[in-house]
Order: structure tokens, then C-alpha cells, then sequence
């Protein structure tokens, strides 16, 4: 589970960020 | 450009500010695994839908808002499965677990620049989603509530860990309302929202105004630098990992109560950020000595996860969703907060309004955790059990 949870927050701060690399 | 990034980092921050309240009481209801999977494959999913769209338009405005709602709903979900599958004494571990955001920050650039450049836009928006999409089977297939609902856990396992969580500590018995009066005015529960309202107004701050700082001032382009852009966030989150480990075991070990180390974590993750904001606006002629600060900073602030965020699991394992929800309500408002201070307060980038900046971020660190330090617990409080 805490592998899982790791994984999931860190899509979460992939998409957080992603507007600003994208622009 | 930059008006255009702070849009929309402004929207992404007012979901995450209006979520984690209303989730932490639907969470209870369905579920942490239920809530945290859909928030990230909500959030990750999202992204499919920008490319059908003008990019930066107000129909990506709008998506970064529900991207937001589903990435703020998460937090809830994440302190109800610390406190039903951790015992108190290995929560801090778990929770320090919390700092992969910023190793996905961190990703971002490191693999989002390439891959921008050489496919276009929308190729980042297919890769999330189709990402999170691999991650939400991975989920399902392998994450359950609690450890009795967990198929694979041997008996003697399960029994160890029911035996060290206790009875009545799970996210299934937290159903009930909270006892919203006593928890309202309840003063750890308000040090836990100012310490996380000044860690994220602090982080906001080094991510925004000191690597433009050293960008505007020194010329010094941090984000393009392969290794000092990454270098501070996988530092934040070793060190939280290590934060984490090492207060559960001076915990295990009797050395130190849980209130104190709560609140020697608090002085490392808040004060030292805090002076180096203070000091960064005064660091002479050569942008190595600002942008190793920044990275001290960014690393030592790692120390959040295992001091104030597990505070919030300490005070009310019961209702550890709300109290993290109500928590992380304040950090988005903090965040949102040194944005707009960021973005108001550098007009024309003259050396007084740097420091300015820099020094209400510095005030508003020392200033919450004085209060943690001053009504912060790591006890249990008599309300979670009513």
C-alpha cells in the first residue's frame, strides 16, 4: 500500500506542475 | 506567460483549498481507497480532455479547478488510512510518505520539458492519464481498507497489527459526525492549521518568488538546470523519509513524548525556512550562495510530514480525515495567500520588494509555529473518543 500511495502522490504532483511545463 | 501560469496554478489551488472539508466527511462515508483513487485518477484522467480544448483558455481554467478538487480530495483519505492501517508509533513513517508530491514536481520538469519539446503539448496530457489509469488498476487490485478487509495479510499479521492499532482507531469508525464543536475549539487542532497555513505560504514563496529572485537578479535560470532543479525536491523527500523514521523511533524508544518531537520538527521545518527567507534577499553578488539556501530550505522543509501533518493523526486518530482536511484547507489558503503577495508585492523587482516578500513569508513561518509551539500537541485529545 504505501508504494501504491507514494506512486499515486507523486502522478499527483506530475499534474500539479504539468500546466506550467506545458507552458 | 507568467500571467498566465499564475491563472492557472490559481484555479488548481482554489480546488484544493474548497475539497478537503466536504471529502473528509465523504471519505468516511465510502472509504479512504475509494476517495484517494478516484481523486488521482480523477485528477490524472482529466488531463485527456485539455487537447479537445484551447490550451490556456477558460475551458483549461476550469479543468485545473476540478484537477484541483480531485488532488485536494485526496488528503482526507490519506490520514484515515495512516490511522487504520498504522499504530501510533509507525504513523510518522507513513506520513512523511506524503512528500512524493514534491518528487513529482520534480518529474515534471525532468521529463515533461523533454517530452513537450519533442512531442507537443498534448503528449503530456496522454502520458498522465494514461499513467494514472495504470495506477488506479494497480490500486484496486492492491489496496484495502483496513488490515482485517486485506486477503493476503497472514492471521498472526493481522492480529499484531490490530493489537498495536487498538480497538475503535479505524476509518470505518469514523462514520459518525465529528463532534464539530469541541473539535472547532479544540486549540491543537488550530496549531495544526496555522503550522500547515505557514509551511505551504513558505513553500510557495522559495518555489515562486526565490527562483525568480535568482532568475530576475542573478540571471540564474534554476528550472533549466538539470540538477538543481530536481536536486531540493528529492532532498525534501529524503529527508522527510528520514524525519519520519527517526522521530518513530526516538518515539519507540521512549526518549522524547510525541508533543515534543512534533514541535522540534515544527522548529526545523518552519524556523530554518524561515531564516533563510529572511537572509535571501541580502546574499551579494554570486547566485550559488542564494540557490544553495533555497535547496537547505527546500530540504529541511521536509520536516512537515512527520511534525505537523502527523500531529494532525496524533490529536484525533478518529477523525484524522477532518482534522487533516480542516489542516489542509488552511495550507491552500496559505498558498493562494503568498501568491498573491508574490504576484502583488514584486512589481518592478526593486531590492525592497523582494525583501519585502521574503520577509512576510519569513514572518508568517516563525509566527505559526510559535503558535504550534505554543498550543501544538501529540496527544490524543478526550473528543476523538465521543
Amino acid at each position: 500500500m504505501v508504494g501504491m500511495v507514494v506512486l499515486g502522490l507523486l502522478l499527483s504532483g506530475f499534474v500539479e506542475r504539468s500546466a506550467s511545463v506545458a507552458l | 506567460n507568467e500571467g498566465l501560469d499564475f491563472r492557472l496554478r490559481e484555479m488548481f489551488l482554489w480546488g484544493t483549498l474548497f475539497a478537503p472539508l466536504p471529502s473528509s466527511r465523504l471519505t468516511a462515508k465510502v472509504g479512504p481507497v475509494r476517495i484517494f483513487g478516484i481523486g488521482i485518477l480523477g485528477a490524472g484522467a482529466l488531463a485527456v480532455f485539455v487537447p479537445f480544448g484551447a490550451w490556456f483558455s477558460s475551458y483549461h481554467i476550469t479543468i485545473r479547478f476540478v484537477q484541483g478538487l480531485f488532488t485536494g480530495s485526496t488528503w482526507p483519505a490519506l490520514h484515515m488510512l495512516a490511522a487504520s492501517w498504522f499504530p501510533p508509533l509507525q504513523r510518522s513513517g507513513f506520513v512523511s510518505c506524503y512528500s512524493a508530491v514534491s518528487v513529482g514536481h520534480a518529474m515534471a520538469g525532468l521529463l515533461g520539458t523533454p517530452l513537450v519539446l519533442a512531442l507537443g503539448r498534448d503528449s503530456l496530457c496522454y502520458l498522465l492519464a494514461t499513467l494514472t489509469l495504470l495506477w488506479a488498476m494497480g490500486w484496486w487490485i492492491l489496496v484495502r481498507e483496513s488490515p482485517a478487509e486485506h486477503p493476503r495479510l497472514s492471521d498472526e499479521q493481522r492480529r499484531h497489527l490490530q493489537r498495536a492499532i487498538g480497538p475503535g482507531l479505524s476509518a470505518r469508525n469514523a462514520v459518525p459526525p465529528p463532534p464539530w464543536r469541541r473539535l472547532l475549539s479544540s486549540l491543537p487542532v488550530w496549531a495544526c492549521a496555522m503550522a500547515t497555513l505557514g509551511s505551504h505560504w513558505g513553500q510557495a514563496t522559495l518555489q515562486l518568488a526565490v527562483t525568480k529572485y535568482l532568475m530576475l537578479v542573478y540571471g540564474f535560470a534554476l528550472r533549466y538546470d538539470r540538477v538543481l532543479s530536481v536536486l531540493p525536491h528529492f532532498g525534501h523527500f529524503l529527508a522527510a523519509l528520514t524525519f519520519g523514521r527517526v522521530v518513530d523511533h526516538v518515539r519507540g524508544q521512549a526518549l522524547v513524548s510525541t508533543t515534543t518531537a512534533r514541535k522540534l520538527l515544527v522548529y526545523i521545518s518552519h524556523f530554518l525556512p524561515g531564516a533563510v527567507l529572511f537572509v535571501v534577499g541580502y546574499s551579494g553578488c554570486d547566485p550559488a550562495t542564494p540557490a544553495a539556501i533555497y535547496t537547505a530550505a527546500v530540504v529541511v522543509s521536509g520536516a512537515t510530514a512527520a511534525g505537523v501533518y502527523s500531529s494532525a493523526v496524533d490529536v484525533a486518530p478518529n477523525f484524522a480525515g477532518t482534522v487533516f482536511g480542516l489542516s489542509q484547507t488552511f495550507g491552500a489558503a496559505g498558498s493562494l495567500a503568498a501568491s498573491y503577495v508574490v504576484k502583488e508585492g514584486l512589481h518592478g523587482s526593486l531590492p525592497g520588494s523582494w525583501r519585502l516578500v521574503f520577509g512576510v513569508a519569513a514572518f508568517v513561518l516563525a509566527f505559526t509555529a510559535t503558535v504550534f509551539m505554543a498550543i501544538g500537541s501529540g496527544s490524543v485529545q478526550p473528543w476523538n473518543y465521543s
